[in-house]
């Protein structure tokens, strides 16, 4: 196993190296589970596909360093402090909550230690926290239209119950107090029972 | 406006306008967003009975007249820059797709990109007037995103100077394509391409689909709905069976390709410039998957800020459903998920525009690596998404499975973002092709650019794979 790189969960520059890292090694992996099965005598194509799972996780490792490295180059664009802070923070819940999900990968890869996976999960909590008070002004950020929106459950106003029952009421199967279903079968029904 | 949610809005620390700028571009972009907005809000055509409420049926027709007053309208307002067009369009519909997307999104983008100057005079002014209503018919029922299986033929005929299309097998019937069923007169179809007895495998032709004036299906054209789906109720996605149809030489597409009268072929300066237009939609859906989870987050958010269920300690009130951690653990990573795809989307957008720039100067350096950071980064993105929406839906409880939560919507619309453009396994894999290539040339020492310059990295031979 190599020797863990040191990693600052706290510094997304270090993540994003991380990530990368990850990538280069999945991408290599790929390529030597490629590399073994041609060297048991597969030809080319059934070497490919006999290593399609390793090519999609070598992928799937390069778009995730992708998004983590264009997220935290975005940050450097963000003058506002308040706002540069609170998308650090979300920036941040954004790496560390993938390599929680993916932590094998950065084990396995000699990335990180388990204590720092340990750590990563204990961070990830404090920024919940951290986020809990902006949760809702970030959501309104997106200024989506309630009437694009289209969303009881959503709308800005926070009026749900209110506008949940109303909508219920304009449901065209409540256009009659009485379905005519009762009359054309239940209402038969019971004289014939 | 609910107590709670006020309370909510005092606590924050930054200024929402400005976090709204940076994720427009700017405050003019915000501004003028809003501009257009108000435009369509405020319009009594655009008012409309509840999708929810209506027939597959009513459903269509009701989107097919906001599709019309739309187009109309972006005139009446001269709306013309592609990104206002694209945001009137998006607040017309709300969450739901219309029958006319792929018009503006496939049909009009490819004609601009792959006709010839004879054959834009001739076909442009027709797709702009609306004259000839077109989509794009890649997709067969038995074939997909390995295009190089498409089995519709277009075999060309020196004698009388035509191409005869033909749909040889059932599994060859255009299958998917939006609009095609009952909107569109025109549609532009991918055929495997034969000539002198050659195969020079998939190229583009323009096919009338239904007379231009009654909408009657022409000769040799089958062509309908292929009934209700998942979602995308709004949309006619359709199929279109071809016996045998004759076309003029100059129907197919030839920017690139082209087809002598005596039936020579000439080759395309690059293989992948079919591609363009897929690479540029999946550009698109990157930007979509940061939509659709933006309002899927918006709405188990504020949900869950207003909704009030159980107890943390004891005798107290019953809490807000988002002091809960789980809530949190659940909803927060794809909030910031949602601003790492919008951030990414606007990074697409930019390279999309700088790179077609090149390739439009006959630079064609950097059309593999966009090719494939776009298939990669539209299957990640999608996939993620998908996932996400559903965690929000469930997020809300009982309420998030009625369909005035929308979230049932902002699912069916756009979980077939994993499948269409290409299905996201076949993507993941062009782009490990590509990573795989680069790889192997920073193994022989050449400097690679780009998002893969990782891989010229000189620690990658720490890891060796132990033999079992």
């Amino acid at each position: 196993a190599a020797r863990p790189t040191v990693v600052d969960v706290n510094d997304l520059s270090s993540l994003v190296e991380v990530y990368k890292q990850r990538a280069a090694i999945l991408v290599e992996m790929a390529a030597k589970s490629i590399q073994q099965e041609l060297q048991h005598r597969k030809c080319q194509e059934d070497a490919w596909n006999n290593s399609s799972i390793d090519l999609v996780r070598a992928s799937d490792a390069h778009c995730h360093y992708v998004v983590v490295k264009l997220f935290t180059d975005k940050l450097g664009e963000i003058g506002d402090t308040a706002i540069h802070s609170v998308l650090s923070t979300l920036a941040l819940l954004y790496a560390l909550h993938g390599i929680k999900n993916n932590s094998g990968d950065f084990l396995q890869a000699g990335l990180l230690s388990v204590p720092q996976v340990l750590q990563v999960s204990v961070r990830v909590k404090e920024l919940l926290s951290q986020l809990r008070p902006n949760a809702v002004a970030l959501v309104d950020s997106f200024d989506v239209n309630d009437k694009r929106l289209n969303s009881v459950l959503g709308r800005y106003d926070g009026n749900v119950y209110e506008h949940l029952f109303e909508w219920a009421r304009s449901s065209p199967l409540n256009a009659t107090e009485v379905h005519e279903s009762f009359h054309k079968y239940l209402k038969p029904l019971r004289s014939q029972l | 406006m609910n107590p709670d949610i006020t309370r909510e809005r005092k606590n924050a620390t930054f200024d929402v306008e400005k976090l709204t700028y940076i994720l427009d571009g700017g405050p003019e972009k915000t501004k003028r967003r809003r501009e257009i907005e108000s435009l369509v809000f405020s319009d009594p055509d655009f008012s409309e009975e509840d999708p929810n409420f209506l027939s597959r049926s009513d459903r269509y027709d009701q989107a097919v007249r906001k599709s019309a007053q739309m187009i109309l309208k972006l005139r009446e307002y001269g709306i013309a820059d592609p990104e206002e067009i694209y945001c009137y369009k998006k607040m017309v519909q709300g969450n739901l797709h219309e029958a006319l997307g792929l018009h503006f999104v496939m049909f009009l983008p490819t004609l601009y990109s792959q006709c010839d100057a004879e054959q834009a005079r001739k076909w442009l002014p027709l797709a702009e007037s609306f004259q000839a209503i077109g989509t794009y018919a890649q997709t067969e029922m038995g074939h997909g995103t390995h295009l190089r299986g498409l089995e519709t033929t277009a075999t060309y005929d020196p004698a009388t100077q035509e191409f005869v299309l033909n749909s040889p097998t059932i599994s060859s019937i255009k299958w998917w394509p939006g609009g095609l069923g009952k909107t569109s007169n025109h549609a532009i179809v991918l055929a495997q391409l034969h000539t002198l007895g050659n195969c020079h495998g998939i190229h583009a032709f323009i096919v009338p689909i239904r007379d231009m004036s009654t909408h009657i299906p022409l000769p040799g054209i089958v062509v309908g709905d292929i009934g209700p789906k998942f979602g995308f109720s709004e949309v006619d996605n359709g199929f279109l069976k071809l016996e045998n149809v004759r076309l003029p030489r100059d129907n197919m597409l030839m920017k690139y390709a082209k087809v002598e009268p005596d039936g020579t072929y000439l080759k395309p300066p690059s293989a992948k410039l079919t591609y363009g237009t897929m690479v540029f939609i999946r550009s698109l859906i990157v930007g979509e998957s940061a939509r659709a989870l933006s309002k899927a987050s918006i709405i188990a958010i504020r949900y869950s800020s207003v909704r009030h269920q159980s107890e943390i300690r004891a005798g107290e009130p019953e809490p807000q459903i988002l002091d809960y951690q789980t809530q949190q653990y659940k909803l927060f990573p794809l909030l910031a998920t949602a601003y790492a795809f919008t951030f990414v989307g606007q990074y697409m957008r930019e390279t999309y525009q700088r790179i077609s720039g090149d390739i439009s100067d006959g630079d064609f350096s950097q059309l593999p690596e966009l090719h494939a950071l776009c298939a990669g980064l539209k299957a990640f993105t999608t996939w993620t998404t998908n996932a996400g929406i559903e965690v929000c839906r469930m997020s809300c409880g009982g309420h998030g499975y009625s369909r005035s939560s929308a979230l049932p919507d902002i699912y069916v619309e756009f979980t077939p973002a994993c499948t269409y453009e290409g299905e996201n396994t076949v993507m993941m894999l062009q782009t490990a092709r590509y990573l795989l290539k680069s790889y192997r040339q920073a193994k022989d020492g050449q400097q690679l650019s780009g998002t893969v310059s990782y891989l010229n990295d000189a620690n990658l031979q720490r890891v060796q794979p132990q033999t079992v």
